[in-house]
């Protein structure tokens, strides 16, 4: 049994959770926020078997998307002036992070 | 040190948190929403020292309970109509999902 | 891989995530509740190489000190008579609790 914490984009998250669901993995989803942009993002937490862990990585790759964010160095990501009225930094964010931890025990009540 | 990290449904949370307390075990709670039903429940972190695992596990096996969730296909929970006007479909949900990790290094500040 | 799961006070979590930032290190933060005091508090976690593993260990002691809050007994946090009226009792609450997990895969999409 291993423990998967994924990190996500919220713009991917809903269609990740869906596939997952789809394939008969079970996964709960925490409200989380990166630390550089501070904008919202999803932690996922999958308890997955051996058997079901390529799939479950599979979906991951599957499913999310790196994206360009642009931000005026200094200024929150809330308050981003137009672009073009200011001189923008391209941030890539990637589609994904994903931990595996070892599960010692697992147990349902 | 063990870290155990429990999903439990929220009518289980306060019992078993109030129990874990009264038991001098520390716990953080967080706030989570399981990927199949869309509904909140709660995801708790202990860190647990070998000797109080047993402690922790029996204490989970005690307060958490299984229910039965009936839902229409296709429909959000919340968005459920009377179960008598649909064909719902009934879905257990656990009283709890814990996965214990091992714990390389641990300290306070 | 590691990944650093710490439990900070509110109070010290954007300085900690400040300095993270500025040594290069990335965090996800998810807002959490402590069980005892039932207050809100920050759980961060950080995937770090064994490389950087040193350095996060001890921005974590720069940045997070230990406080002293008075509760009455019984009494949610949030309802705390005025000091004076009550017998309150001394809870000392830790800069930082801190979990270092291996991690057995890691991936990024
Ligand atoms: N200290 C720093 N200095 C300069 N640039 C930085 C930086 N920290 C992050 N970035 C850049 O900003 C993007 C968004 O980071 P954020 O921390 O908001 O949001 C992150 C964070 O929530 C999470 N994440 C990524 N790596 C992580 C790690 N090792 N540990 C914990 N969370 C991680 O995934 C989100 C996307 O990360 P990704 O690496 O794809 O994309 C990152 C990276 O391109
Ligand atoms: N291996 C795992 N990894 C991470 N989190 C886990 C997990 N196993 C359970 N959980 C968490 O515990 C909640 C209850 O799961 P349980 O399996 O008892 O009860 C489940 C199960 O009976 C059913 N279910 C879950 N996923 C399903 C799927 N892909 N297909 C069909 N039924 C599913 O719906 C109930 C509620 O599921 P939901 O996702 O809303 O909520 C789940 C989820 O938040
Ligand atoms: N082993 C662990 N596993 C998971 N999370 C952990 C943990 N140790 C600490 N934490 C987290 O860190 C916060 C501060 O804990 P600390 O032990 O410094 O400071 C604690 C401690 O001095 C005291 N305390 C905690 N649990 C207690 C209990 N069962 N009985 C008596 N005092 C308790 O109250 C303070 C605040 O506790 P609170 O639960 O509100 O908030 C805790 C909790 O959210």
């Amino acid at each position: 049994m291993k423990l998967m914490v994924v990190i996500v984009q919220d713009a991917d998250a809903a269609a990740l959770v869906k596939e997952f669901t789809q394939k008969r993995l079970t996964v709960t989803k925490l409200a989380s926020t990166g630390g550089f942009l501070r904008e919202g993002n999803t932690t996922l937490l999958l308890g997955v078997s051996e058997t079901d862990l390529e799939t479950a990585k599979q979906i991951v790759q599957d499913k999310c998307r790196s994206r360009t964010r642009f931000i005026t160095p200094g200024v929150p990501v809330a308050e981003q002036p137009e672009p073009f009225l200011a001189q923008p930094v391209e941030v890539p964010v990637g589609g994904a992070v994903a931990f595996i931890l070892n599960v010692e025990e697992f147990f349902k009540v």
